[in-house]
């Protein structure tokens, strides 16, 4: 049985378009650097949660393979459980045979109902697939179906229009900053090794023995560790739950995550949320055990600022600054 | 030659949760923990 945790997608806000089948049947997916799988709902599933997204009906693709392996879903204190089943996926126009994936077959309760996507459609590397069950980006390339073995994420800062992610290429528009290559340091997740991270004044408040960090379309704001977020809220004058005063928000710095030596700054314009009134850190407490030190997992906030180009020929993330 | 998916923004479910009313029963009943698959993946 493969897992799939749905409840720490709350915040995602982009998604993107995929057929699956012949004829094709259309679904909104999350492109999620940080996981592998891809699944989405299937006619199987006939409660009213499931009736507000697209479902997958096997028996209308001819090109459908089904199996009895069982996928499950997990969702909060429910889950999604359903089968792995193999079809034609087309993303970007380029048509992946064979690809395989999950149908979720029930769900678990009337939350499911507003989630703003159908599915996911996992970016990272086959290592952590549940189910050993293939990457789609892994069938991509052993079938030579991308020119580079590399693909690119541009956020649209203003968070309207724009935003892409472009497979086989790197958009060179993007690019006129020029790019920072970063080796990885693991080949599980898009992973690699952070110097420090400084908080105003240039001071190195956290990871200041280095740690590992996690470029992760899939986490909309910056995961920290538990106790570098209560330093972090603390330098900020924050309380405990990230809540700052909108009138100084304009005027604080930028914080910097220095990478490979390099540093990446990030403005407050991008890590201080305004919303009814009130203004927010973009951070947020995360501790995963892990043999390789501390993880900071690096989402939606910082992508924005940056040009991602995920390198798998060469096992490397680029990053280009925006602006 | 760019195989391009253009992303569109929308509502996240925290978003939409707290416009029907339905946030705090969500969160109460499911805890929001951004780690979750970070731990179920095994990697």
């Amino acid at each position: 049985v493969s897992s799939e945790p749905l409840e720490n997608y709350m915040d995602n806000e982009y998604f993107g378009t995929i057929t699956i089948g012949t004829p094709p049947q259309e679904f909104s997916v999350l492109f999620d650097t940080g996981s592998s799988n891809l699944w989405v709902p299937s006619v199987y599933c006939s409660s009213t949660s499931c009736g507000n997204h697209n479902r997958f009906n096997p028996s209308a693709s001819s090109s459908f393979v089904s199996t009895s392996q069982s996928v499950e879903i997990a969702y909060g204190t429910g889950s999604m459980t359903g089968i792995l089943g193999y079809d034609t996926v087309n993303v970007a126009g380029i048509n992946v045979v064979n690809q395989i994936f999950g149908l979720a077959e029930t769900e678990p309760g009337d939350f499911f109902y507003y989630m703003p996507f159908d599915g996911i459609l996992g970016l990272a590397f086959p290592s952590i697939s549940s189910s050993g069950a293939t990457p789609v980006f892994d069938n991509m390339m052993s079938e030579g179906l991308v020119a580079q073995d590399l693909f690119s994420v541009y956020l649209s800062n203003n968070g309207q229009s724009g935003s892409f992610v472009l497979f086989g290429g790197v958009d060179s528009s993007y690019t006129t900053n020029g790019i920072s290559w970063i080796p990885l340091s693991a080949e599980t997740y898009w992973q690699i090794s952070m110097d420090r991270y400084m908080n105003l004044n240039g001071e190195a408040v956290a990871c200041t023995s280095g740690c590992q960090a996690i470029v992760d379309t899939g986490t909309s704001l910056l995961a920290v560790p538990n106790n570098a977020l209560s330093i972090i809220q603390s330098t900020f004058g924050a309380n405990s739950n990230g809540e700052i005063s909108c009138s100084v928000a304009s005027t604080l710095p930028d914080v910097v995550f220095y990478i490979n030596g390099q540093a990446f700054p990030v403005p407050p314009s991008a890590y201080v949320i305004q919303s009814n009134g009130y203004c927010t850190l973009g951070f947020e407490g995360i501790d995963i055990p892990t043999q390789s030190g501390e993880i900071w997992i690096l989402g939606d906030i910082f992508i924005r600022q940056y040009y991602v180009i995920f390198d798998r020929a060469n096992n490397m993330v680029g990053l280009s600054p925006l602006s | 030659c760019f195989h391009k998916v253009p992303l569109r923004k929308g509502k996240s479910l925290r978003q939409t949760l707290r416009e029907h009313g339905l946030l705090e029963r969500y969160l109460r009943e499911h805890p929001y923990n951004p780690a979750s698959k970070f731990y179920s993946s095994g990697g």
